[in-house]
């Protein structure tokens, strides 16, 4: 799955999704992707989110509109983004995923859990060119 | 400096690097850069998880999840579980501006693409059929089926619900994940 979301020159803000779903999946089963505020969530007087990984449980938990909402109460993106896993990870300890977050002024972070660590790529002009960065999972 | 900015989840380079050119060369909108960042990923079959020829569900089918939202509006379109169309994004696109509608599913979603011209195409290839093929060949592991016989962690199906667990077994939150970064929505 690709989750992207992203700011023009104008301020404005978008997010989005696309995915093949989980690898042998059941027939008709669709995962968190194509579901509002689950893979992906924008409100241009906040931010926006997108959010990867166990689409069954993560379409239980919204967790792109949690780190918006999140950041709508004065919370940094990373800490948005950290939150809105956190909620995941008390019902599900097994729980693979991540997310990034964007606030409206450029400002962004991310947050995952079950892997490694989990890369992101992004870019802006102070970065001059597509940087690939590393968080740790909580 | 901070804005315009793109990101998206995973190193997809390639689609970050289109999504910025969008964002920020050609100066088009935020959502103009989105669908393009996506489709980017189509295209290439990021990581196997993007686009077709990835992911086969327990038939061997590829089907395709997509949504695209303006933060400005509200407004937003999505396709799932879309069959035989590649372009997902672009699919979602149309439905989020030439419908008052959020999602379509299925065939009745193919058959909105159609009608906005995109093209019906398999999304199986060579290296999906594969991969659904070794999965067979693995008694049908990893799958999603619990509470079945025969038993799901040992056998393929089909598949029939197992009246002798009990209902109190059933509901057991226990959850066993089988996604990783090769294996994510």
């Amino acid at each position: 799955t690709i989750g992207m979301i992203a700011i023009d020159t104008a301020g404005r803000i978008a997010a989005g999704t696309s995915t093949n779903g989980a690898k042998f999946k059941i027939p008709g089963r669709v995962g968190d992707s194509p579901i509002p505020g689950a893979g992906a969530y924008a409100d241009g007087s906040v931010g926006a989110a997108a959010a990867t990984g166990d689409g069954d449980v993560m379409m239980r938990f919204l967790p792109s509109y949690l780190a918006v909402e999140e950041m709508r109460r004065g919370t940094s993106p990373s800490y948005a983004g950290e939150l809105a896993i956190r909620r995941i990870v008390t019902y599900y300890p097994d729980f693979v995923g991540a997310i990034v977050v964007l606030r409206k002024d450029g400002e962004y972070g991310a947050a995952c859990h079950g892997l490694q660590s989990f890369q992101f790529s992004v870019c802006n002009s102070q970065l001059g060119q597509v940087t690939v960065q590393t968080v740790s999972c909580v | 400096e901070k804005v315009p900015v793109v990101i998206n989840t995973w190193p997809f380079i390639n689609a970050t690097q289109s999504a910025w050119n969008t964002v920020y060369l050609k100066k088009k909108s935020a959502l103009d850069a989105v669908e393009k960042g996506c489709s980017t990923c189509e295209d290439e079959q990021c990581d196997g998880t993007v686009g077709f020829g990835g992911s086969p569900d327990e038939s061997g089918e590829t089907t395709l999840d997509a949504m695209i939202m303006d933060g400005m509006t509200m407004n937003m379109g999505a396709v799932a579980a879309l069959r035989r169309v590649k372009n997902a994004i672009s699919v979602a696109r149309y439905v989020l501006e030439h419908t008052q509608h959020s999602l379509l599913v299925g065939d009745l979603a193919t058959q909105f693409a159609l009608s906005m011209g995109f093209k019906e195409e398999p999304l199986e290839t060579n290296i999906s059929h594969n991969m659904w093929q070794n999965w067979k060949e693995n008694d049908c592991q990893p799958n999603f089926w619990v509470n079945v016989k025969p038993d799901p962690t040992k056998s393929c199906g089909p598949y029939t619900p197992d009246t002798n667990i009990t209902r109190r077994h059933k509901n057991d939150p226990k959850h066993r994940s089988i996604f990783s970064d090769k294996n994510h929505d």
